[in-house]
């Protein structure tokens, strides 16, 4: 399996929606 | 110079390297988000006690530790860790149980924690949060092998919330390492990949978010066994998909979801919060089918770099079986026939800055020693249905010195594993 780490998920807001089933990135997140 | 260019990242090489001090403001109080820090960074307060008594982990042991991680979510995966072992007879005759144990995956560096208060009066742990592993635990009084730690240990006795969690109790039956001791409390055993292990009662207490949030009734590992490379943080909370995990006994508070962000630098803070609707910023992707109940699995479909497609294979990323998304591991990896375009797309872009040594698992370092600025390409990932997320430039590079900052990807060993 592929594995997206978590140096590639800095200052993204990621979002685990489970009752949508989805994951969201939004950029510039942790301000 | 490229500086309006939106598919290069053109940086001050003074700024590569985080701040010796930490820069972060904390949360608000009335926020309900945990404040993540890094744990090996200036506003990590396990650091802060390890900066008295023992030397700084270095870039290279991080990356050998996330080698360690990744082997053992492949092999969690493929099914060879993920079948319950039994546990040590002698051992278990010892101590008056009989259970099977439960191997997760390697804990690697465990990167970012967060402050969380147990018991009433609630005091705070710093523990590592993992979307890899499911169950939360501490270490406890009375311990009879317990590491060294932060803080001082959860003690059941100071808490008027506390309870234990009963052999016959939903809660273990359903999990698969339960068991019972013979004053009939419900007990549990995790062994990580790495061979760390923690064992204990799986016992129930309040669980301090904020101020105004709280958690009556959280589920928990009181852990009395404890070895391995924890560091001296005061245990984990397992946010993974199952229904022992953090978010799914948040769920009926929270709703079953949760966010957080990582900080660009190990001297900043960013969140981590339960419940709440996603950033209205955000691009989605569809959850993707995966045999391990622990992981969150998604499907990346393609890299751009400098704003171009690079050529991948159509099947490289399902022939190795998809895509977890994984707190705990550092450095993504990828399949050699995406991993080979990606580097050699980037190596093109970078032709004018010297190479450096490989650092690790990371084989495609420059050395910019010399320069005021320098630059480099976006890089995007493209995930099924449509989602692009182009990648801070923190995310592209991982800066070990000014002479060694290196493409942060890495392959899998071959294009099936």
């Amino acid at each position: 399996i592929a594995i997206l780490g978590n140096t590639q998920q800095k200052t993204f807001a990621v979002a685990y929606d489970v009752a949508n089933h989805r994951i969201g990135f939004g950029a510039k997140g942790c301000s | 110079a490229r500086t309006n260019d939106p598919n290069w990242h053109v940086f001050s090489v003074s700024s590569l390297l985080p701040s010796s001090a930490c820069t972060a403001s904390k949360a608000a109080s009335n926020s309900s988000a945990l404040g993540v820090v890094h744990r090996h960074g200036p506003c990590s307060p396990v650091q802060a006690r390890r900066r008295g008594g023992g030397g700084a982990v270095t870039h290279a042991e991080i990356l050998e530790r996330d080698q360690a991680r990744v082997d053992s979510i492949h092999r969690k995966v493929a099914g060879a860790g993920g079948a319950p072992s039994v546990v040590d007879p002698a051992r278990a005759s010892e101590q008056g149980v009989s259970l099977p144990a439960q191997r997760g995956i390697s804990l690697g560096t465990g990167n970012y924690v967060v402050s969380v208060g147990l018991g009433t009066p609630a005091k705070q742990y710093a523990v590592i949060f993992d979307t890899g592993s499911d169950l939360s635990w501490v270490q406890c009084k009375p311990c009879a092998d317990c590491y060294e730690q932060q803080d001082p240990l959860f003690d059941p006795s100071l808490s008027s919330t506390y309870a234990a969690v009963a052999c016959g109790a939903p809660e273990c039956q359903e999990l698969d390492a339960s068991g019972c001791s013979s004053d009939s409390r419900c007990r549990y055993e995790v062994q990580y990949g790495d061979q760390s292990q923690t064992d204990g009662n799986l016992v129930r207490d309040t669980l301090t978010l904020s101020a105004s949030d709280k958690l009556p009734g959280f589920v928990f590992g009181c852990g009395d066994q404890n070895a391995g490379l924890f560091g001296q943080v005061d245990g984990l909370f397992g946010l993974g998909r199952e229904k022992v995990s953090l978010p799914s006994q948040g769920a009926p508070s929270y709703g079953p979801g949760f966010t957080y962000c990582l900080p660009s630098s190990s001297s900043g803070m960013g969140y981590l919060s339960l419940g709440g609707a996603p950033p209205a910023n955000a691009q989605f992707t569809a959850f993707a089918d995966g045999a391990t109940p622990s992981f969150y699995y998604i499907d990346l479909v393609g890299i751009k770099v400098g704003g171009r497609a690079i050529r991948i294979p159509a099947t490289a990323f399902a022939a190795a079986g998809g895509t977890v998304i994984d707190s705990g591991t550092v450095i993504t990896r990828l399949p050699p026939r995406a991993y080979a375009p990606l580097r050699a797309a980037f190596a093109r872009s970078m032709a004018q800055y010297k190479k450096a040594p490989a650092l690790s698992i990371l084989d495609t370092c420059y050395d910019f020693t010399g320069h005021r600025t320098a630059q480099i390409p976006t890089v995007e990932l493209a995930f099924a249905g449509g989602a692009t997320v182009s990648l801070d430039f923190t995310g592209v590079l991982y800066v070990s010195k000014v002479s060694q900052a290196c493409l942060a990807f890495a392959p899998n060993a071959d294009d099936s594993s």
